[in-house]
């Protein structure tokens, strides 16, 4: 269950003030899974970054299975996100001198799961998304692509309840994309909440629910028809 | 006139031999329009960077305009690059710390054009992409899309005759996407040869001809049967 309150986040640049949200409030139950779309500027990555605990709002709320994140420690939400929630970034925030599997490796590190049981499990990911071969590989020696798989694999490794994930087929072939679709579905078939940024409307009917978002308001949020 | 030669690219890492690109030879006419599609790690931006002289192939050759890229030094490449070459790179490549209007300003910088000559040029081109108001925010201050939409407008501010965009539209809803295929037409429209690298078959058939690459190999290449 997540739930966001009135929820702004101004930016300041000097001292210019850039309203990135303006008010979003809404409510997803466990297992749900929800599209955000909305044209570019208009504040889906930093409500994402909200959600996932990684930045504090203006002012407004964000609630986490009940828990008011506003009250917890540093501490307490790197736990959170640690154990909860699987994060795929717009641009992927990889260590850029740190292989592909040590990249996957790092969030089951932070959940102080062994060395075996860890290179294992970021073999199995990094194979689901079709890196077998690329293992060893740093960021830059891999292509767009498979530098975004790697983000995504690494969000999937603590089998985190909840799916942030923003824009993660951006990079992608139909194929590829379609494999990372069927993977993410997989996922939510099993119970987890799938929260998804995306442009492209046939990635987004993937959810059950498309939420609008246009200049830091909700603007439309309705149900997708064959779900 | 672009022309490749069996175009090999094989990266190395430690003793394992990466074969990127297996042999690659087109040829493309001035003012035509090209995509290139093909799936993730097919060798799509290895390609591109080898046309846009910013790498050398491990054997074959690149002909810009009849001149063998091969024999041109460090220096001559990077003036045939700064006068003729506009690139979009899959991951921008701004400077993180400069504003965005800097950003567009410093292929300028390189052609010896005056300061208020370059200003009134790069807020016209930053304009023309949506992003007047954001002139002065750095990449960090900007949203994914109008971080691209920053690469687009420094790939153009030197009139080039040839404007490589490798996944230009890759961050950008359909309404900022369909606006930068409209310039990228424009552009085309006006004689200059325009090469695009794209996941998404709407906007390669914005091209005249479509090249379609598997395993660093050329497999298709056709025209586009509205144009
Ligand atoms: N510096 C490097 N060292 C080793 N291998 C590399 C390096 N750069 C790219 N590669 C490999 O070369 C292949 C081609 O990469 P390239 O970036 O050209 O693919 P692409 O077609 O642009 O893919 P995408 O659509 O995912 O962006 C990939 O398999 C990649 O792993
Ligand atoms: N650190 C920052 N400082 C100032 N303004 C910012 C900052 N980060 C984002 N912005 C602004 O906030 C707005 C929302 O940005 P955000 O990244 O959430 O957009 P988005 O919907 O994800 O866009 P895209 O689809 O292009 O990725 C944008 O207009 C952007 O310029
Ligand atoms: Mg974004
Ligand atoms: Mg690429």
């Amino acid at each position: 269950l997540i739930e966001t309150k009135d929820l702004k986040k101004i930016y300041k640049i000097e001292d210019v003030e850039v309203p990135a949200l303006r008010g979003i409030s809404f409510s997803i139950k466990a297992g749900e899974s929800v599209s955000i779309m909305g044209p570019s500027g208009s504040g889906k990555s930093t409500l994402m970054h909200l959600i996932g605990c990684l930045d504090k709002p203006t002012t407004g709320d964000v609630k986490i299975e009940g828990q008011d994140t506003i009250d917890l420690s540093e501490n307490e939400l790197a736990v959170l996100r640690n154990k909860k929630i699987g994060f795929v970034f717009q641009f992927f925030n990889l260590l850029p001198r740190a292989t592909a599997i040590a990249n996957v490796e790092l969030p089951m590190v932070y959940a102080g799961i062994g060395l075996k049981e860890r290179t294992k499990k970021a073999k199995e990911v990094l194979e689901a998304v079709g890196l077998g071969d690329r293992l060893y590989h740093r960021p830059t020696q891999l292509s767009g692509g498979q530098q975004q798989r790697v983000a995504i694999a690494r969000a999937l490794v603590n089998d985190p309840s909840i799916i942030l994930a923003d824009e993660p087929t951006g990079n992608l072939d139909s194929k590829s994309g379609a494999e990372v679709m069927a993977i993410l579905q997989k996922l939510h078939d099993e119970g987890r909440t799938v929260i998804l940024v995306t442009h492209e409307l046939y990635v987004a009917e993937h959810a059950q629910r498309i939420i609008q978002i246009l200049d830091g308001k909700i603007v439309a949020d309705r149900a997708v028809s064959n779900r």
